[in-house]
């Protein structure tokens, strides 16, 4: 494991900690997507799978269990412990125009057609656009808190640093998988607006906006 | 393409 991918997956965990920290701190879920949060629920089940068919490493398990954990435990949050203070007004995103079209497509471009590796690949795909329901809610009510700023910025850094592990692994082992290379570019780009709005007005202010 | 190398990652 590079350096890259070890901070990748630990901008990844600090995001998903920042979110349930900062719902469970406050008592709200208020400008939070829980759309989003059910369709990383969903990428964590349908890609870790494998977690009852092999062990690769202690660390490997470790976070798969924590990131799904983590993931079911936010989604409870949102629509149970602090249903009352969910925005679902403003979370409109219609997730079947993802989850439909990423399910055709997890079936049409795979590396092989079996169920694990089918329901591997959607995750893949899903996830590059599991948040777009989230920034959809941002661009529609004009403003999100610092905190869920702080949360969308790991999580768009977690997937840039596994860009630059792709490349470093091409290089050194001579690996590489074009399906999570090309969901990860796209997964990147979406997060790059985002990027620009955080650096250039994210000091000092309490609200960020994403125009529409 | 080897699977249990890509299955590594998270």
């Amino acid at each position: 494991m590079n350096i890259f991918r070890l901070t990748g997956d630990l901008s990844h965990l600090a995001a998903i900690i920042i979110l349930l920290l900062k719902i469970w701190k406050t008592r709200s879920c208020a400008g939070i997507s829980g759309k989003s949060q059910i369709l990383f629920a969903l990428v964590f089940t349908s890609r870790y799978l494998d977690l009852l068919t092999s062990f690769i490493s202690l660390y490997n398990t470790t976070m798969k269990v924590i990131y799904i954990g983590c993931a079911y435990a936010t989604v409870y949050l949102i629509y149970a412990k602090f249903k009352a203070t969910y925005d679902g007004n403003h979370d409109t995103f219609r997730v079947e125009f993802l989850v439909v079209p990423v399910g055709g497509l997890a079936f049409l471009v795979n590396h092989d057609f079996s169920p694990l590796e089918i329901l591997w690949t959607f995750s893949i795909y899903l996830e590059s656009v599991a948040i777009l329901p989230q920034l959809f809610m941002i661009s529609k009510t004009g403003e999100a808190e610092t905190i869920t700023t702080h949360y969308l910025f790991f999580l768009g850094l977690y997937r840039a640093l596994y860009l630059i592990n792709w490349i470093w692994r091409f290089y050194f082992e001579g690996f590489f998988d074009m399906i999570a290379i090309v969901a990860g570019v796209v997964q990147t780009i979406l997060y790059c607006d985002f990027f620009y709005l955080y650096v250039t007005k994210g000091e000092g202010r309490s609200q960020l906006s994403i125009p529409t | 393409d080897d699977p249990s190398q890509k299955k590594d990652e998270l």
